[in-house]
């Protein structure tokens, strides 16, 4: 069974310990505040309340043999944040996962060893954007290089018509990869059926295609 | 041309408005802070100063003329964030989203009129989990109502076999949606085509298969 340290109980950092629990991940949850390690004692294996800064306290937790450790601790407390990350790292911890506040805040967690460093506010600013600007589009989210993954509402135009004629992929760049129809989702949609009005599409495509077809078609 | 009007340019709101202006939406840029309206005005086409809970200034930028209305003031000042969405709704707003602080927050919002409501460090948590507890798992978010797209690395145990050999669909209740191989991105894979050491694949599937899947074979 996988061990994690989460060290800082915020939205992100309990919302980190909740998940891993219910994927079956050994969780230490940790914060210098009492009340929120109480709460999270409902959903990780252990929860302790200590200064994740103070170097015997966080020696303790055993770093070192956890599969994951990692530092939630947010824009009120930098400087923990740093320090925690330094002290993971000295402790030999194999995989430091840090939250940034910001851009340069994220330069010095990569500089004292964190192994991957992560922002969720600007990230989600980011991915939620396309939704913002057209609504349609219940959600996209990136994938690989320069892909993204998109919920799109169908547009009015495309009712009755098949995937043949549409011939999505060399007209619009765009690849639907499923289709959700009421209940059901239709996981190899086939050319000759044709689209009915609530169908949801989940399409695959180079970045920013959605959003040209959606400009067309909104 | 779309218009947006984003209050709170923190993370949040900051990403927001860069990423609307990337999608060629019309952003105002409002935060009590002078110098993030200053860093703003670089994406915004217009980037304002005022405290957002003050009804004269809130009114001078026209809330009832924007498609779409943020108010991304976070869990530092709630009783603004709450006062802000409020006077939104007054004013006509046609589409408020409003970032919420916490589940109670978030509860409070809606009762105000926000017509959505979210909350970006929680649900950056839960989606960043299965990455956390699965490595090969690069990614994994949300779609619809109880569906996952992941991006994954090609387990070892399946590299030179085949789709059809393989019968994922059967077998393991997933859907390959795409593959990327190298450079490219190959959105039909197909059933005869060995899959190769370095592979990427995108899966479609029901909340949970691709976790049951990497407890198998990671
Ligand atoms: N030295 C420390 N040791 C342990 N926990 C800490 C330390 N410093 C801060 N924390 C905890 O980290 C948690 C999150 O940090 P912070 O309050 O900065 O962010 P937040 O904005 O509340 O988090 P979120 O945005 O995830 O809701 C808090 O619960 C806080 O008590
Ligand atoms: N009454 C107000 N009018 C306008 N802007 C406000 C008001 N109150 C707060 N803000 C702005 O909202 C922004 C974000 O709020 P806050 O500081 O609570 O969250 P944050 O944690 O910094 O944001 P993020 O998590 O997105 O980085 C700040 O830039 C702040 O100046």
């Amino acid at each position: 069974k996988k061990q994690a340290l989460v060290i800082g109980l915020g939205q992100f950092g309990m919302s980190v310990v909740r998940s891993l629990d219910d994927l079956g991940v050994e969780v230490m949850a940790v914060d210098s505040n009492a009340e929120r390690v109480r709460y999270a004692s409902e959903f990780a294996e252990e929860a302790v309340a200590f200064d994740a800064t103070d170097e015997a306290s966080l020696g303790k937790a055993g770093p070192k043999n956890r599969d994951l450790c990692v530092c939630a601790i947010g824009d009120e407390a930098r400087e923990a944040s740093i320090l925690c990350t330094a002290l993971l790292r000295q402790m030999g911890a194999a995989r430091i996962i840090a939250r940034a506040a910001d851009p340069l805040h994220e330069r010095i967690l990569r500089l004292i060893g964190a192994h991957e460093v992560i922002n969720p506010e600007r990230a989600f600013g980011e991915w939620f954007a396309t939704h913002l600007a057209f609504r349609n589009v219940r959600a996209e989210y990136p994938f690989g290089r320069a892909m993204t993954v998109s919920e799109v509402a169908l547009p009015a135009a495309f009712v009755g018509r098949t995937l043949a004629e549409l011939a999505l992929p060399r007209k619009h760049g765009i690849t639907i990869a499923a289709i959700q129809r009421g209940e059901d989702t239709v996981v190899t949609p086939r050319p000759d059926d044709p689209l009915e009005e609530g169908d949801v599409l989940i399409i695959v495509a180079l970045k920013g295609r959605v959003a040209k077809l959606m400009e067309r078609y909104e």
